[in-house]
């Protein structure tokens, strides 16, 4: 009851109205800026003519996965929180498919950041993460699994209050499904007990919470400068990230982020713990974040006005030799105390509304789906995806040799096995030139070789999954 | 067994990585000792 009071929705727009549904979306809506790209399309800003109302669409090509497209939206539907985005309706229009959802002024966390290009103080990241955890406290109240909380993640309308989105990967939890195993989320924000694969629930979203806490206030996540592939071996291993700088932050909130990221999830704590926690029970009210969005949307204003003159000069210089101002974009005033600058190209991490996708980071930090759930659907309970005729690759190597082939479409990959001592002794005569492409190429044969050696376990595990799956069949029938 | 054999791989990748910067480094300083 409490949670469902403190979800208590003001009055807003509900949905669309019968009326407005039946007819094609130009006609019901003015589309008047592209807000980004999303996990699945473009984001666009629209004006629902009927009532005046700003809304979000994002248009998604029906040729991308509709299953999971699908999922997302009947999320959005249950739920009803002021702590997470709306869903009103959707069209079907050409080839694509428009998802009509509630509007956020001030775009995502991550945008902020970067618009800015400085990190959060602990006033403004106790506020969004309060309002984090009324998002989470009733999304896991109604059985849900985020399974992508990052900075990209969140957004924050015009009065700053912290809303969920982007249900692309999000899961529910049935009674009998207690745990979910399926490998899902962004590297770096992902729970030990997600990499592992070792089933996990709600509280995975805790763990990324509160990597987003740190990722708010220092910019990045822990281990986003390692290749991801090493840091997703290094979660599960390594004892839980705190911050680089500990003294820079306060007792309260250190204390937070490590109740986040315990470990082992049957000692994590809840998020309806965590509002109880001095950290959040002292957060100020939205009225903090006022100052960051206006500056953040004023960046914004100015950066597309820049790009628009930017565009008309290229346009000129087209017909004239004309030189034209290149000018970086906006910066950040330096006015402002002691905050990290933000990693530049960290902030578009993939999620909703990226401005733009210039980043080497970007491809590195996008969310992991692993494993499709439709065989996890079906069941009553929870069980291992069960392979039928390809062997299984580790989770997370499918999405990094998806990656890989967008990334090295370049790569000369030469095939070196596990370095060996012979080779730490032949580095001495190599030219700098070898070396060079040496070290360029160890990440991919790294990958190759982990994927190998996943072959084969596989392979042995296989036969061992097949005989439980054919006891339990066995079981069942009697 | 699987996880020992990955931090094997991982170890070792990771070491042959440092003696490959540590080689580049060499001679980059190498290099502007003799400049």
């Amino acid at each position: 009851e409490q949670v469902q009071l403190r979800n208590n929705p003001r009055r807003q727009l509900k949905k669309l109205s019968e009326d407005s549904l039946t007819k094609q979306p130009e006609e019901v809506f003015d589309i008047l800026e592209k807000l980004g790209e999303g996990s699945y399309g473009s984001v666009f800003k629209a004006h629902y003519k009927e009532t005046g109302e700003i809304v979000a669409i994002k248009q998604v090509p029906v040729e991308s996965d509709l299953q999971e497209i699908i999922k997302e939206i009947s999320i959005m539907q249950q739920c009803n929180s002021p702590h997470v985005v709306k869903y009103y309706g959707s069209y079907f229009k050409n080839s694509d498919l428009w998802i009509v959802m509630e509007y956020c002024g001030a775009g995502s966390v991550s945008d902020i950041i970067r618009l800015r290009n400085k990190t959060l103080g602990e006033d403004e990241i106790a506020a969004i993460v309060q309002s984090t955890l009324k998002g989470l406290e009733y999304l896991h109240f109604m059985r849900k699994i985020h399974r992508d909380i990052k900075a990209g993640n969140i957004l924050l309308n015009s009065e700053g209050q912290a809303k969920l989105a982007d249900f692309g990967v999000a899961g529910q939890l049935t009674d009998t499904m207690a745990k979910r195993n399926t490998v899902i989320g962004t590297p770096f924000w992902m729970a030990p007990e997600v990499i592992q694969e070792i089933g996990y629930n709600c509280v995975a979203d805790i763990w990324s919470l509160g990597i987003t806490a740190i990722e708010m206030a220092e910019g990045k996540p822990p281990y986003a400068d390692i290749h991801p592939m090493r840091a997703i071996f290094m979660i599960p291993t390594n004892p839980p990230p705190t911050f680089r700088n500990p003294d820079q932050w306060s007792e309260p909130f250190r204390d937070f982020v490590s109740q986040c990221l315990v470990k082992n999830p049957e000692d994590r704590a809840t998020a309806t713990q965590l509002l109880q926690h001095p950290f959040i029970k002292n957060a100020k009210s939205n009225s903090v974040l006022k100052a960051l969005i206006t500056e953040s949307m004023e960046l914004k204003l100015k950066k597309q006005e820049m790009q628009q003159r930017e565009q008309d000069a290229e346009d000129e210089e087209n017909s004239d030799e004309d030189e034209v101002d290149q000018g970086t974009m906006v910066r950040a005033s330096t006015s402002d105390l002691g905050t990290v600058r933000a990693a530049g190209s960290l902030g578009s991490s993939l999620g909703t509304m990226i401005e733009h996708n210039d980043s080497t980071l970007d491809s590195q930090l996008g969310t992991m789906v692993i494993n499709s759930e439709d065989e996890e659907e079906d069941s009553s309970t929870m069980k291992h995806h069960h392979e039928t005729m390809q062997p299984a690759k580790p989770s997370f190597l499918q999405y990094f040799e998806q990656k890989e082939k967008e990334d090295n479409k370049n790569s000369d990959n030469n095939c070196h096995k596990l370095p060996t001592e012979g080779d730490m002794e032949v580095i001495r005569s190599l030219s700098v030139e070898e070396l060079r492409r040496r070290l360029a190429s160890l990440d991919p044969q790294m990958e190759q070789e982990i994927e190998e050696i996943h072959q084969r376990y596989q392979a042995k595990r296989q036969p061992i999954l097949d005989a439980i799956e054919a006891k339990k069949r066995r079981q069942q029938s009697f | 067994l699987f996880m020992k054999e990955l931090e094997r791989i991982v170890k070792s990748y990771e070491a042959y990585r440092q003696a490959l910067l540590t080689e580049l480094d060499m001679r980059k300083q190498r290099q502007q000792w003799y400049a």
